[in-house]
């Protein structure tokens, strides 16, 4: 059988901005990007679903140091666009699987879930390409959310690293 | 400067299936995951973004051929977690910038969006990996983002393929 999945990654230097109820009309994502472009902020995750009722959320996450910037570039526009809120959330972190082998793989994603299921372990956002499956989570969850799915795709904890090297 | 997008691609063979108002607590994605990779139905995207007031849409694409199948096996999965509604949309097509240089360059996800709106194109999902970012829009619009992006990003539209070749 095919390893599909070949690594885990968890990444924990990211809070999550969410703008909601952004009108769904062209224009408003550049609206939102390009200040934040422009004051060289880095983004990682870029998160918009469908609109129902003519508005969708807009999420997008940046490093915790600059989040306090991006809070202040973006409040105003938000309002200029007739956004609803703006709300952010630090303590989360994104682990991801990655996978040469499991390009659109429903099995892959489902085994995933389930090792964050079997622990109790919330979803609170998710995002795929094709060789990588990435979840938020709480930050607290960040460690074991590792550890389980090293476990359910079956791969080799790395050792730990030794003190002064 | 270096070019940080290397290419433009395009996919129209997908549709998207968005179960609304899941309720937000561990178990819900996998609940709705198993059985669709159980059918073993090809899944492209997925996307979540952040609950707000316990609950959250939950979107993804499937080939266009499995549409009716994957409605008929999310349905009283969705209906069996308290979801409101399973909505599904076949006329999309996913617009992506790929490249290896433009991982975090929130300057670059803000040229694409403004591709799109210069030309009136409505973004109605958007998702991002190191080196891709997504856009999903009318299927009507797939040839034109194809062209603006191209131009936006100084890349050689390549030759239209010949007959008989
Ligand atoms: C919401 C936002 O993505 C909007 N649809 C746009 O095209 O800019
Ligand atoms: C909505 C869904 O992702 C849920 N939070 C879960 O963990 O399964």
């Amino acid at each position: 059988e095919i390893v599909p999945v070949s690594g885990v990654a968890l990444s924990r230097n990211d809070a999550r901005v969410t703008i909601t109820r952004v009108p769904d009309r062209p224009g408003v994502a550049l609206h939102l990007f390009q200040p934040v472009a422009d004051a060289n902020i880095v983004v990682d995750m870029i998160i918009q679903n469908t609109s129902i009722d003519g508005h969708t959320d807009l999420t997008f996450t940046v490093p915790k140091g600059d989040l306090k910037k991006t809070l202040e570039i973006v409040k105003p526009v938000a309002a200029d666009i007739g956004a609803e809120r703006v709300l952010s959330e630090e303590n989360i972190a994104k682990v991801s699987i990655v996978g040469v082998g499991m390009k659109n793989n429903a099995g892959v994603a489902a085994r995933m879930f389930e090792a964050m299921a079997a622990e109790n372990i919330n979803i609170l956002m998710i995002s795929t390409s094709e060789i990588k499956i990435s979840c938020v989570i709480e930050d607290r969850h960040g460690e074991l959310a590792v550890r389980v799915l090293h476990d359910a795709f079956g791969l080799d904890i790395p050792p730990p690293k030794k003190r002064g090297t």
